[in-house]
């Protein structure tokens, strides 16, 4: 089975494909949330509107406070997109535990919310170019891509 | 070449992986 760290790093190497105005080169820089709801927002305009990105602080700093409260944003609109586009209840043992980002960085953690970012780019109504874009990724990031996107489907709950 | 041969298999895993999910419907309800 692949490692949680595998996971982390491949899907920031994915999540790089998006080329967000906010940077999203390691794991620091992706604790703020904003890249991932940057990314949200490409994945469907729609439903992560301007007017849900712009509740998102993007002058963070390292004030915890700011980053917990776009964490719980970017979680909380992925928990809604699943339930109410997708029709879809996400496992428990799938949702991140925030404070551990916030606190520590931790990349196990990060590797589940970048991992359900995941699941909206592959169910949205734009999959296949997010598909297409996948499969021009490096080999092993695509393997990875794939563990990830079959654990999501054998832990759906309808 | 059993290498290229493991890679020949490794890409199509991963062809045939994306190739299922392109054609899988999307998951909105409706």
């Amino acid at each position: 089975p692949q490692s949680e760290l595998q996971l982390c790093d491949s899907l920031i190497i994915w999540l790089q494909t998006f080329n967000t105005p906010a940077p999203c080169q390691d794991v620091k820089q992706l604790t703020n949330g904003v890249a991932m709801a940057q990314v949200l927002h490409q994945i469907d305009v729609a439903w992560f509107d301007e007017s849900w990105l712009s509740r998102i602080k993007e002058d963070v700093g390292d004030n915890w406070r700011i980053k917990a409260s776009n964490l719980k944003k970017v979680l909380q609109g992925i928990t809604s997109y699943y339930s109410e586009f997708l029709g879809q209840q996400i496992s428990e043992e799938l949702i991140p535990d925030l404070n551990r980002i916030t606190e520590c960085s931790d990349s196990v953690e990060l590797g589940r919310l970048l991992q359900l970012i995941l699941g909206c780019a592959v169910n949205c109504e734009k999959k296949q170019e997010h598909i297409q874009n996948i499969m021009t990724l490096e080999e092993s990031v695509q393997h990875v891509v794939m563990t990830a996107i079959q654990e999501l489907m054998s832990k759906e709950i309808l | 070449d059993p290498n290229m041969k493991a890679g020949a298999t490794s890409e199509g895993v991963l062809a045939n992986f994306f190739n299922s999910l392109l054609s899988k419907k999307t998951g909105s309800p409706g």
